[in-house]
């Protein structure tokens, strides 16, 4: 996967979805 | 269960849609495909009258996605008493639109020559799951942020026993697309898309704790009442 911010957005919202 | 295609969704087992008995003799079993974009209604006709049955046609009223028959009922020849026929009827989604309760709920006329019927049936939602419906990273990101929490569903799908690449795999068959997928305190995130033919997108984030054969679903979308068949849709294909 490119490095575009993305792949760390998408580990914000799971650790967000799993510790609201 | 039911067959899976090489090319397509899975496809359930046919099932009397109208029994002899309230058609005067003629029996009616059928399923959904969707194969490489195209949805077909495949039907078998079986004559179980004394007399022979010819000048068939088919109709629909008006749905909720506007499913309708791309050609006429095509049988070839006249049905003889006790003869079965297969035929797939090929669909487009490009007829009148009515919501119907439920949602994916179809009547359906058939004609021959000795009278008019009518049925019900039910069409699994993944026969509108269209090819391209892998939604862009950053898009869904926004997406799931600006759909508001209250059009969030959850479900939980149980007795399923797969890891979260067979899912994924699984899944995309039938044109549900795994975005990204991360692992939070031991468990499998998968966010996933997929689009219906009328264009409506769904978002959903499946949660798979590896040994548990027990899976959260939660789905986001701006037409929520689609989310409960978007969740039968997942059960039957995680399922089969």
């Amino acid at each position: 996967e490119l490095d575009d911010g993305l792949d760390e957005a998408f580990s914000r919202l799971a650790q967000s979805r799993t510790n609201p | 269960s039911g067959v899976g295609s090489l090319s397509g969704s899975y496809v359930a087992p046919k099932a009397v849609w109208l029994p002899a008995m309230k058609a005067k003799g003629l029996e009616i079993s059928g399923t959904f495909t969707r194969q490489v974009g195209a949805i077909s209604m495949d039907l078998q006709l079986t004559n179980k009258a004394l007399q022979v049955m010819t000048d068939f046609a088919i109709q629909f009223n008006r749905n909720s996605f506007g499913l309708a028959p791309a050609a006429p009922l095509q049988v070839h020849a006249p049905l003889s008493p006790n003869q079965t026929v297969e035929i797939s009827l090929p669909l487009n989604t490009v007829g009148s639109v009515m919501k119907m309760e439920p949602l994916n709920n179809l009547q359906v006329a058939v004609k021959n020559n000795i009278d008019v019927f009518y049925f019900s049936t039910l069409y699994p939602l993944h026969i509108l799951f269209v090819e391209d419906g892998k939604m862009d990273r950053q898009m869904f990101l926004a997406t799931w942020k600006d759909i508001p929490n209250e059009n969030e569903a959850q479900f939980q799908i149980r007795d399923c026993p797969l890891n979260a690449e067979a899912v994924s795999s699984k899944l995309q068959n039938s044109n549900v697309f795994t975005i990204a997928k991360r692992n939070v305190e031991a468990q499998d995130m998968l966010y996933q898309s997929l689009r219906l033919t009328n264009g409506i997108w769904v978002l959903a984030e499946l949660r798979i704790q590896p040994g548990n054969p027990n899976f959260t679903l939660s789905l986001k979308c701006r037409a929520p009442e689609v989310s409960q068949h978007v969740c039968q849709a997942y059960e039957t294909i995680l399922k089969n």
